[in-house]
């Protein structure tokens, strides 16, 4: 564990912190892509399915656990709980065509060619782009509220903190993991445009507002 | 190729 990782993982559960809270306290999911919340329900479900099998540390163990929870609590909320205020005609972006390609993707390229190593290489790959339905729905909108932009900031920020930890490793302890690299690379850079706006918007106090 | 890993990243 390294201040890099340590911070990515916090950045992490703020975002989801952020998510859950906005949602339980104003009662409503507008503006929150329920597409890419199912994504990462996803994404934590086959690739902690290692928590039956592996053990690596508490922490690990707890944050896991958490992941898996939150992930389905907030897609309980949205899609049951708050169903009213969910916004499914701007939430429109075709989700297997994250999934299938990302899933061929994951059975072509990967460490080792069994279930549990594919499903882990697939929820890299569909994490790296899970955010794109959250994306799409806020250019759709043209707009996000400043809860929304906070939440995507923090969970931007996870990804790209873990790629200074990666960077940490390589130098300090000589592993690496190129899948999990370049799939976070990738993750990173689809922040990029939205990361540009919130700095120079959303913390100037102003509503993050797309150019027309 | 790679380093084998038990994936020991969240």
């Amino acid at each position: 564990m390294n201040i890099f990782r340590l911070l990515g993982d916090l950045s992490h559960i703020l975002a989801i912190i952020i998510l859950l809270l906005k949602i339980w306290k104003t009662r409503s999911c507008a503006g929150i892509s329920g597409k890419s919340q199912i994504l990462f329900a996803t994404v934590y479900t086959m690739r902690y399915l290692d928590l039956v099998t592996t053990y690596i540390s508490a922490y690990n163990t707890f944050m896991k656990v958490i992941f898996i929870a939150t992930s389905y609590a907030t897609v309980f909320l949205i899609y049951v709980k708050c169903k009213a205020t969910y916004d499914h005609n701007h939430d429109t972006f075709r989700i297997e065509f994250l999934i299938l390609p990302t899933l061929v993707l994951a059975l072509l390229i990967n460490h080792e060619f069994t279930i549990m190593e594919v499903l882990w290489t697939f929820s890299i790959y569909l994490e790296s782009v899970a955010i794109l339905p959250q994306l799409f729905l806020v250019s759709k909108t043209g707009e996000a509220e400043s809860i929304t932009s906070h939440y995507l900031f923090a969970l931007g920020s996870y990804r790209g903190l873990y790629l200074l930890n990666w960077l940490y490793r390589f130098y300090a302890e000589d592993h690496y993991d190129l899948i999990a690299i370049i799939a976070g690379l990738v993750q990173t850079v689809l922040y990029c445009d939205f990361f540009y706006l919130y700095i120079t918007k959303v913390l100037k106090g102003k509503k993050l507002q797309l150019p027309a | 190729f790679i380093a084998r890993l038990s994936h020991d990243e969240l």
